[in-house]
């Protein structure tokens, strides 16, 4: 609670006039920054713990150690820290989750740091694509989520002679 | 496909967008279910921040939108590079003008709506003019200089072109004194072709309807100036924007309407992804 209380404050400090319409000095503009930003570690630290908890003791083994789960605060650029694990022949499993009130059925789109992969789900591989832009890969999958729930989905560095792409998944074309 | 007559068409079950090959610009987006077309423009343009003139020294500022004059420059003058990628989720097309300034469009194969997202910033001040930058989409509705836009992601608002429904309204700034506040939907409507276009926003902005048939987004400022209310600085963003906002044509109904309520919604508040890594295989995992 302590640590979800940071970013309350940092929220609430947020609600000044100025802060939602923008009419702060720049000073002060970069202080609620800091503060959100102070705010959002604290509860990214929070949602991980929560959910490397329910993790443990949802598996099946008494003695498995709690998953580490870290957040791409990058996902709107062209890297992802948080998949370079994929680069080293490791899975990358992504857990989704929605905070709204229905069942969700969307597109979602992770940077990647190769540009061969596979996503599985509990019901095994699902359609995936994969978009090169300047020598980065953003991945596209569907994924589908409960209301107010998560869903986990595997992302897999496809290897040997699986190793080139469909050409059928992809192309781009150069138009000017 | 350099030099192409045809059009590049994304299209799946809901809808089929048509973009110019040479420049990658939007010329239209059909709604598949109704078979209706909208005939659409979307440009950017920037408007000169006043640092004031000899009607008033008002200069544009955090809390005053006042542009130099009404006519809005166009904001891109190269021409761009074009990408198209199509895959079996999406279907996208990139716009690179420069580093500081590129859009791209996306159609996901399960989508009701064309994705924008745009990179825009920093504004490049260097010629010492401030810059109001605006993304512009002109359409063949018939709008009968009416828009709407929503109050705080929750009831939406009538705008009429240079009135207001509480006074008399004088025009003294015929193109700010219509910019009005979004903060997650903002449409026109063509009531006797029953047709609406809603543009949905990631992030509260302004917009306007200078022109039946056209809607201003405002996307990012940089001014040069403070504007004497009480700021004391200018507007000086230095900053990059990166925005997504989702493109909708329908009719009008209460049925398209209770379809862009949760699509904004969704805007707001994505998908929130965590990550781990594993040894284990997917099935294992799992």
């Amino acid at each position: 609670i302590q640590d979800i209380m940071v970013m309350r404050q940092a929220m609430g400090v947020a609600q000044h006039h100025d802060a939602v319409s923008g009419t702060e000095k720049q000073e002060v503009a970069d202080d609620y920054a800091e503060r959100l930003s102070i705010g959002n570690a604290a509860s990214l630290e929070t949602i991980n713990t929560v959910i490397g908890k329910l993790l443990t003791s949802s598996s099946k083994s008494k003695n498995a150690a709690t998953p580490n789960l870290s957040f791409c605060p990058l996902l709107n650029q062209s890297i992802c820290p948080a998949t370079n694990p994929l680069s080293e022949g490791s899975n990358v499993p992504v857990i989704f989750y929605n905070s709204l009130s229905w069942t969700r059925y969307e597109h979602v789109r992770v940077p990647i740091p190769v540009s061969n992969v596979s996503v599985s789900s509990t019901d095994g591989p699902i359609p995936s694509q994969v978009i090169n832009y300047n020598s980065s890969y953003i991945l596209e999958f569907y994924a589908l989520v409960s209301p107010l729930g998560y869903s986990t989905y595997v992302i897999s560095p496809v290897k040997g002679e699986e190793n080139e792409r469909p050409a059928e998944q992809v192309y781009e074309t150069i138009v000017t | 496909k350099e030099n192409t007559a045809n059009p590049i068409v994304f299209e799946n079950k809901y809808i089929s967008a048509q973009f110019n090959p040479n420049d990658g610009s939007l010329i239209s987006i059909t709604n598949v279910t109704s078979g209706a077309t909208l005939n659409i423009q979307q440009e950017y343009v920037w408007y000169q921040s006043s640092d004031g003139n000899y009607d008033s020294t008002q200069c544009s500022g955090a809390y005053i939108f006042r542009p130099n004059e009404d006519y809005a420059f166009k904001y891109n003058n190269i021409t761009p590079i074009v990408t198209v990628a199509q895959g079996p989720i999406s279907s996208s097309i990139r716009i690179f003008w420069s580093d500081i300034m590129v859009q791209t469009f996306r159609l996901y194969t399960e989508s009701e709506h064309l994705e924008v997202e745009e990179i825009i910033g920093p504004i490049d001040i260097s010629d010492n003019l401030g810059k109001e930058v605006v993304s512009r989409y002109t359409t063949d509705l018939s709008t009968d200089n009416t828009w709407y836009s929503d109050s705080n992601g929750m009831e939406m608002q009538k705008r009429i072109t240079n009135y207001r429904p509480s006074w008399n309204y004088t025009v003294v700034q015929p193109t700010s004194g219509n910019y009005v506040p979004v903060n997650a939907i903002t449409y026109i409507q063509d009531t006797s072709k029953n047709l609406q276009f809603t543009v949905l926003t990631d992030r509260s902005r302004s917009s306007a309807s200078l022109r039946s048939g056209q809607l201003d987004v405002m996307m990012h400022r940089r001014t040069l100036m403070d504007d004497g209310r009480g700021v004391g600085q200018p507007m000086n963003e230095s900053t990059q924007i990166i925005t997504t906002s989702k493109l909708i044509f329908h009719d009008i109904s209460e049925v398209a309407q209770s379809h862009y309520r949760p699509t904004a919604l969704g805007l707001a508040h994505p998908l929130y992804p965590m990550f781990t890594s594993t040894q284990q295989s997917s099935s294992q995992w799992n």
